[in-house]
């Protein structure tokens, strides 16, 4: 069990520095036990050290910042131990556009082995989806959805479809 | 592929029965504020056995029933279908195709269904747990929870890496 | 002093009522004395009935309708008992087109007695700006300020300013 | 017009001096992430008195000052002014500009600024508990916490209203 324990966090922690650094376009991370001693007890902890800057505390880091942070976890922990598929609901929503397109690039590859649902509002995100749905409140408030044709790179969207994109 | 498709019928505001069918890698589902996305989202983690209402926002089973407006009645009834391609064999049941179902009614009565036949939740639960879908820490992020791999305690954040081994 | 706070809650509950409705483009909301009995320790209750849809309890509201509830609140706040000034850090993340109009909107009509702060990654968010400063993080990572110029309804930003607008 | 300008010196990500200066009406601050836009929004909260660091996003005095980095050191002490019109009034002092500021300094210690003579922290309260600035709840918004008034209990949510009134 405590074997067990320290196989996954060792190959996690390897797979974390590398999705961090990726996600961040450069920077280092490191998961940390806090009592390596004491393997059935012990917690883990995070240390970054965003491009240029200096080793922080977590509580430092900005909003999007954290988001992307804990994307590389989720992402280290996928690639050691995937799920048969992830869902993630709106986990870009306090990305730039620069931090976007890296995190998408990396859901792109991770989806090769893992299947993934993803809710969001970013458009620039949508276009690594193959399949999309639009999901829209009718007027006897009950949801409605329709499926809605990729066309190359680009989501079409039909003209009458009050959808936000 | 793992994930085949996701039908809704009463469950929260999809009133009508509604299939998402899903393929290889991404699928994405967009639409306005309040359009029933993140319904989806707790579709899929209610279906999978869910006991908390607190991460299925909500209170009770009967929050999860279509609770009707002013044009149209209300739901009698929950129903959530998750089917999986098991042509690979990695659900340890002899079927090429699983089909997991969870019906909640009014009185606060809840079934779950593997195949089309009654089970208890502790079959399904262990059923879930052989494929690594019991704790779905971070097999489901939900909406403004990204970051909580960060806000966690590092004795707490350890539990990821327990469900990772 | 209970009077006062009987006072405060009673013209906060009027213009709940009118920020609620004018932020959804519908809708009714009110606000709710636990123990009306008890006016010193009485909590305060929101209970809110979207477009078209019966009241529901706050938990079951979407993300961004979370935050444009709170967006109400906080508005309602302000007209009765009028900050000096008021700062807003990303309130709008979560929002969707239609209701980051409407947010702005009504930002533009609290400002002409209100001085607004706020940060914001959305383009129709800033078109109500009047003063834009863009923030950047230098090569030695201290951050740098550049004033951006409105041009008519337009924020322009210079080419070189490797801005997230 | 109430707010003139802020600036910040040595504070956070702000080694050098800043200065924004403010119209009526709307200002915006935008930018990529971990640009600075928040660590802005901490500044006017430390500058009037917050004591909670956790509200501040650090642990300690030390936190709040510039830590260097790979190309900068760091400062030795970090400034935020804050600078009001008085010319009505509002504000019961016998200026017609009012400057807030704040220094700290390594070893731990904070000084309070009112019109460049030192005060105890206690006068600041005071003044600000006076025009309406000493709670805070509803004047800043930190990110991510937009709903937070929805999250509270109705009994905590009730001290909005308290100092409303
Ligand atoms: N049992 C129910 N019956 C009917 N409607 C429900 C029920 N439960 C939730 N809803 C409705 O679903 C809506 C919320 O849907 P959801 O959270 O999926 O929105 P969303 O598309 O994720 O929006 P956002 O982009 O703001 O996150 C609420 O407005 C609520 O009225
Ligand atoms: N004392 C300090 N010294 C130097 N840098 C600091 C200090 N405190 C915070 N920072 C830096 O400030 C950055 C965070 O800034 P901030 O939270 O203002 O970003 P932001 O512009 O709001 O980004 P986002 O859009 O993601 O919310 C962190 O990357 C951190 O490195
Ligand atoms: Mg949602
Ligand atoms: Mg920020």
């Amino acid at each position: 069990m405590e074997r067990e324990f320290r196989k996954t966090f060792d190959a996690v922690s390897i797979h974390f520095r590398e999705t961090f650094t990726r996600l961040f376009g450069g920077g280092t991370a490191k998961l940390a036990l806090t009592d390596p001693e004491h393997l059935t007890t012990s917690g883990v902890e995070i240390q970054c050290k965003l491009p240029g800057k200096r080793t922080q505390t977590l509580s430092m880091l900005s909003g999007g910042e954290r988001s992307l942070t804990a994307c590389a976890l989720i992402f280290a922990l996928l690639r050691v131990s995937p799920t048969p598929f992830c869902v993630l609901d709106e986990v870009d929503a306090m990305l730039d556009e620069a931090n976007v397109g890296r995190y998408r690039d990396m859901l792109e590859e991770l989806s090769q082995s893992t299947q993934f649902m993803i809710v969001t509002h970013n458009r620039n995100t949508v276009q690594v989806a193959e399949t999309v749905y639009g999901i829209t409140m009718g007027a006897d408030s009950a949801s409605q959805m329709i499926s809605l044709k990729l066309d190359g790179e680009r989501v079409e969207t039909p003209r009458n479809a009050p959808l936000t994109l | 592929l793992r994930l085949k498709h996701l039908e809704l019928h009463g469950y929260k505001s999809f009133a009508g029965k509604t299939d998402f069918v899903f393929g290889a890698g991404v699928s994405a589902i967009v639409g306005p504020n309040g359009s029933g996305k993140s319904n989806v989202v707790d579709g899929i983690r209610w279906v999978l056995g869910e006991q908390s209402y607190s991460l299925l926002r909500g209170k009770k089973t009967e929050d999860m029933i279509f609770g009707g407006s002013d044009l149209r009645p209300r739901a009698g009834m929950a129903q959530v279908t998750l089917t999986f391609d098991n042509s690979d064999g990695w659900l340890p049941i002899d079927f090429s195709e699983v089909a997991i179902s969870r019906r909640a009614y009014r009185d606060g009565q809840n079934e779950y269904l593997l195949n089309g036949q009654r089970v208890r939740l502790r079959d399904l639960n262990d059923l879930m747990a052989r494929v690594g879908l019991s704790e779905r820490t971070y097999t489901i992020i939900g909406q403004g929870l990204i970051d909580a791999a960060l806000a966690l305690k590092p004795e707490e954040r350890r539990s990821l890496f327990e469900e990772a081994a």
